[in-house]
Formats: structure tokens, C-alpha cells, sequence
């Protein structure tokens, strides 16, 4: 790979309490 | 069927792909049923911090920010999960504290920054982030990182807590010493057959236990050094409360006791390569209160030295030792209450709070500081026993 020179893209991250409401992929776990 | 065909290692560019119907697989399988004790045991510390810096790596470089988000949020989810199920659990939270600490190095070891790339082989630049800049995903990883790191002190004080009064007072080691009992008093350990099982012995194998799985974890030196001095916090504030609370631990014998027992702390701290950790000056208001236990307390030349000696013990804690003193012999006598008003009037001008007792409840603020790895991810491979069959080598 020719080394990267396009600027990264800034990910806006929610804060680690409203990941909770995130929650994407989280499977129930079975009783 | 595809055939695996073996490649060289230098062929392995350090990513894994994975489908993203696959996302929460990967999450269960290497977050929420992974057992500290099972096989994580013989995995290279920080290996699912690796994996999942891997597969994190492969959807930055097909230029997914979807895919990316997606994975931060379910690893972090699942860690937090993990810790809200398992939480009292000593192993699974230090586990997940050295990996998320570890994801964390990754991120910025890997991010393109240069002040994070100064320990990076020409390899490891290579397998930098291209298309995201994760800085905010970072300080979310930071966050959770002090959340686990304070579950994680508290389980272990639980741990250590019914250990401390026991080992650390109550018991005696000192031959010649223990024979002599201050005059008048109960032995109150009698009473609670529990407490009385445990000695200094116990403490310093409970620390080793907590060393060792930490070290097994490849938690950051650094914040080794945080967790012990937190420990040594808490037994030297359990200890010098309870003193403080009971006349039978006020006597020249015990002094003797404590500092013996602060002494194999000292040594165990040698032994583990952290007298730079800060943990020794946390047990100093302990250290002080069993020297004052053992000097004389008698002329205005005794209040001057104690005074200057107990710099790290408040005008209450003082006055409360001397006050609660008791003579193990007739050839001792308590401390004179002219004596105690000297001290007082001595340390009058002394800035400080009121308070007698130490705050068991206080924690240190931690710190992660950033710890680069050598380890080449494209030579990282998954042992099957993670079942992460469905992750390819790229």
C-alpha cells in the first residue's frame, strides 16, 4: 500500500453513558 | 469450500475480516463467554484486544466508517456487559482492564500520530489507520478504562478488607512481645472466630495472588504500580482507623507489632520491583502512629520530637493515641494529661481538618499512560480454542 496521505475522517464518538442506548449488535444471552 | 492455503506470515498485512452479520458472534464468543480461566490462560496477555484491534483495522481499511462504529460500540457494550454480569469477579475485571488498556494503546500505537509513533518499527507504521480518526473513540475507551479500574479496586479491597484488622493487628508474630497483654483488657479476637484465622501471611499471599494475575493479564506495569499503592492505601487506612478506635491495639507491643508487619509489606513491595509505586508513603500515617506507640511521652523535649516526627498524622489522631495509651508493665505509665496539652498547644497552628479517621473510601485518580506494543500483528494467529473460525487472516 503507497502510504496514506488524504486526511483522516474524525469519527464522532457518543459518550460511554450513551452507548448504552446503542446497543447494536448485543445478542440476549439465553436464561 | 475456500482452501486454506499456509502463507508466510510477511504475506498477513495484521487485519482480520469478518462479515458484519458475524459482529455479535465475535463479541460473544471473545467478550461475553470468554472465561479468564478457561483458555485465556494460555493466550499472549492482550490477545483479544489485539483481534479486535485487527478486525477494527480491516474495516477502517475498506473504508467502512459504518462497520467501524458498529465494532466500537458492540466491543465496548460487551465489555461493559461483561463486567456488569461478572463484576465482582477479580480475574474477569482485571482481564478486561489490561485489554480495554490495551485496545486503547493500540488505537493510538496505530493511529498515525506521530507523538504515538516514536517506538513503531517501519512494519508497524505500515498498519496504521488509513481512512478514520478514532481520537474520539479513544477518550470513550479512556473513560470506561477508569470505570473498570475502580470496579476493579473495589473487588479487590473486598478481598483484603476482612483481612486487614486481623493480620495486621490483632495477630502476633513478635515472639517475647506477645506474651506481655495491656492489663485489664479483653482479647477481642476470641469472639470472632473468623477474623482471628487470618494473619500478615494471608495479606501478603492475597497480594501475590493479585501480582501474579495481573502480571498473567500483561497489565501495564504502570498501572500495576497504581493498584498496589491503592491496596497499601487501604490496609494502612483500615489499620490506623481501628488503632485509633481501640485501646487494646494502643500499646508499646503493638507499635512493635505494626512496624514489624509494615517492615514484610516494605519487603514484599522490594521483592515485586515497586518501591517507586508510592505504595510504602501511603502506610506512613500507620508508620507514624507505631512509632508514637513506642517513643517516650514524658518531657517537653519527648512533645518536640513527636511533633516533628508525626507530620503525617493529624492533631486528633495524635491526641487520640496518647489518650488511649495503655501501659503493658508497671514499669510504664499512661500519658499525663499535661503532656497531651502540651502536644496540643504545640500543634495549634497546624492547617488541617478535624478529622480523626482515615477515608477509606478515597481513590487515587489513575492514569494510563501509554505503553506501545513490539508485538507484530501479522503474526498474531487465533488458537481455535476462541471459536472465532468465522475471522479471516488478511
Amino acid at each position: 500500500r503507497p502510504p496514506q496521505q488524504r486526511p483522516r475522517v474524525l469519527l464522532k464518538a457518543p459518550t460511554l453513558a450513551e452507548m448504552d442506548e446503542l446497543n447494536i449488535s448485543e445478542e440476549e444471552e439465553s436464561p | 469450500h475456500p482452501v486454506n492455503i499456509p502463507r508466510k506470515e510477511k504475506d498477513f498485512q495484521g487485519m482480520l475480516e469478518y462479515k458484519k452479520e458475524d459482529e455479535s458472534k465475535l463479541v460473544k464468543n471473545l467478550i461475553l463467554e470468554l472465561k479468564p480461566r478457561g483458555v485465556a490462560v494460555n493466550l499472549i496477555p492482550g490477545l483479544p484486544a489485539y483481534i479486535l484491534f485487527m478486525c477494527l483495522r480491516h474495516a477502517d481499511y475498506i473504508n467502512d466508517d459504518q462497520k467501524v462504529r458498529t465494532l466500537l460500540t458492540s466491543t465496548i457494550n460487551g465489555i461493559k456487559k461483561i463486567l456488569k454480569k461478572r463484576g465482582d469477579d477479580y480475574e474477569t475485571v482485571s482481564f478486561w482492564l489490561s485489554n480495554t488498556c490495551r485496545f486503547l494503546h493500540c488505537l493510538k500505537q496505530y493511529s498515525g500520530e506521530e507523538s504515538f509513533m516514536k517506538h513503531n518499527t517501519p512494519r508497524q507504521n505500515e498498519h496504521c489507520l488509513s481512512n478514520f480518526d478514532l481520537a474520539e473513540y479513544r477518550q470513550v475507551l479512556s473513560d470506561l478504562a477508569i470505570q473498570i479500574y475502580q470496579q476493579l479496586v473495589k473487588v479487590m479491597e473486598n478481598i483484603l478488607q476482612p483481612m486487614i484488622v486481623s493480620g495486621m493487628l490483632e495477630h502476633e508474630t513478635i515472639q517475647g512481645v506477645s506474651g506481655v497483654k495491656p492489663t485489664g483488657l479483653r482479647k477481642r479476637t476470641s469472639s470472632i472466630a473468623d477474623e482471628g484465622t487470618y494473619t500478615l501471611d494471608s495479606i501478603l499471599r492475597q497480594l501475590n495472588s493479585f501480582h501474579s494475575t495481573m502480571c498473567q493479564h500483561g497489565t501495564d506495569p504502570e498501572l500495576i504500580k497504581q493498584v498496589i499503592k491503592q491496596m497499601f492505601y487501604i490496609i494502612g487506612a483500615v489499620t490506623l482507623n481501628n488503632l485509633l478506635l481501640r485501646k487494646d491495639m494502643c500499646s508499646w507491643s503493638k507499635g512493635m507489632q505494626i512496624r514489624y508487619n509494615v517492615s514484610q509489606l516494605e519487603e514484599w513491595l522490594r521483592d515485586k520491583n515497586l518501591m517507586t509505586s508510592g505504595a510504602k508513603e501511603t502506610l506512613e500515617p500507620l508508620i507514624q502512629a507505631a512509632q508514637l506507640l513506642q517513643v517516650k511521652k514524658k518531657t517537653d523535649e519527648d512533645a518536640e520530637a513527636i511533633c516533628s516526627m508525626c507530620n503525617a498524622l493529624s492533631t486528633a489522631q495524635i491526641v487520640k493515641v496518647l489518650n488511649l495509651y495503655t501501659p503493658v508493665n508497671e514499669f510504664e505509665e499512661r500519658v499525663s494529661v499535661s503532656f497531651i496539652r502540651t502536644i496540643q498547644i504545640r500543634l495549634r497552628d497546624r492547617k488541617e481538618s478535624p478529622q480523626l479517621l482515615m477515608d477509606t473510601k478515597n481513590i487515587y485518580p489513575v492514569t494510563f499512560p501509554f505503553n506501545p506494543s513490539s508485538l507484530a500483528l501479522e503474526t498474531i494467529q487465533i488458537p481455535s480454542s476462541l471459536n472465532l473460525l468465522f475471522l479471516t487472516r488478511v
